[in-house]
């Protein structure tokens, strides 16, 4: 998930 | 009638002016475009019916796996009947095949002109392509896969929303078509996303944060 941070940061958001 | 309300405005491109060097200006116009849709991208996909309720892993590798895919729509519908022959990128960021060559991109100018000349000989609807667009991201293929149920009922709604369409317009091959359509698709992406990986690992073009990490899931 590391190497993935951004996209999963991305989607975590709510908007 | 709800993709069509959730399709994003088209992003206009912003000129670089780091440097003198007119493709690698151009390269560098593209790329930055390129990210800024990757972040419209993201959003929107949260909106299609059913994405938000699947897990963050299966939302991840659907998005890594069909983000280019989905990008590619776009750009082949709004360079249907560009003079020219252009690709439409953006509405200020149109390339020929000369400039596409002269930046390394030529195989890729070579694939989506063929994609957006299949689009345009199927005629598209607009309610086409935003379906044809949210099912290029569910059909991704995605391996792993977390939760395979949810990720098929997210599939069969939009499959169910495609042929409900095309059975209130009377056309009875339209549904099949489109899904037929959906390999060129996918090898389109697969051409593009291995041009700008070249393009990157050959001539150290810089990459923004999230394009990269994108780009790297695929490699």
């Amino acid at each position: 998930k590391e190497k993935h941070k951004i996209l999963h940061q991305l989607l975590q958001n709510s908007t | 009638s709800h993709l069509l309300l959730t399709e994003p405005t088209p992003l206009a491109a912003n000129q670089d002016d780091s440097t003198n060097d007119g493709s690698l200006r151009t390269l560098l116009t593209l790329c930055d475009l390129l990210n800024r849709e990757l972040l419209v991208l993201i959003g929107w996909a949260k909106q299609i019916p059913g994405f938000s309720g699947l897990s963050l892993v299966d939302q991840m590798s659907l998005l890594q796996s069909g983000w280019m895919e989905a990008l590619l729509v776009g750009v082949a519908w709004r360079s249907q009947g560009a003079p020219g022959d252009e690709l439409v990128f953006a509405g200020n960021l149109r390339l020929d095949e000369a400039q596409c060559r002269a930046t390394g991109l030529a195989d890729l100018y070579e694939a989506l002109r063929h994609l957006t000349a299949k689009y345009q000989a199927m005629n598209l609807s607009p309610e086409e392509v935003v379906t044809l667009k949210a099912m290029a991201l569910a059909n991704s293929d995605a391996d792993p896969v977390d939760c395979p149920d949810s990720v098929q009922r997210f599939q069969d709604g939009l499959h169910e929303a495609l042929q409900e369409y095309e059975s209130s317009r009377r056309e009875q091959h339209r549904a099949g078509r489109l899904l037929m359509s959906l390999p060129l698709l996918r090898q389109t992406a697969d051409r593009a996303v291995q041009a700008f990986l070249r393009l990157h690992r050959h001539r150290c073009v810089p990459l923004h944060k999230l394009l990269l990490e994108m780009l790297d899931a695929k490699a």
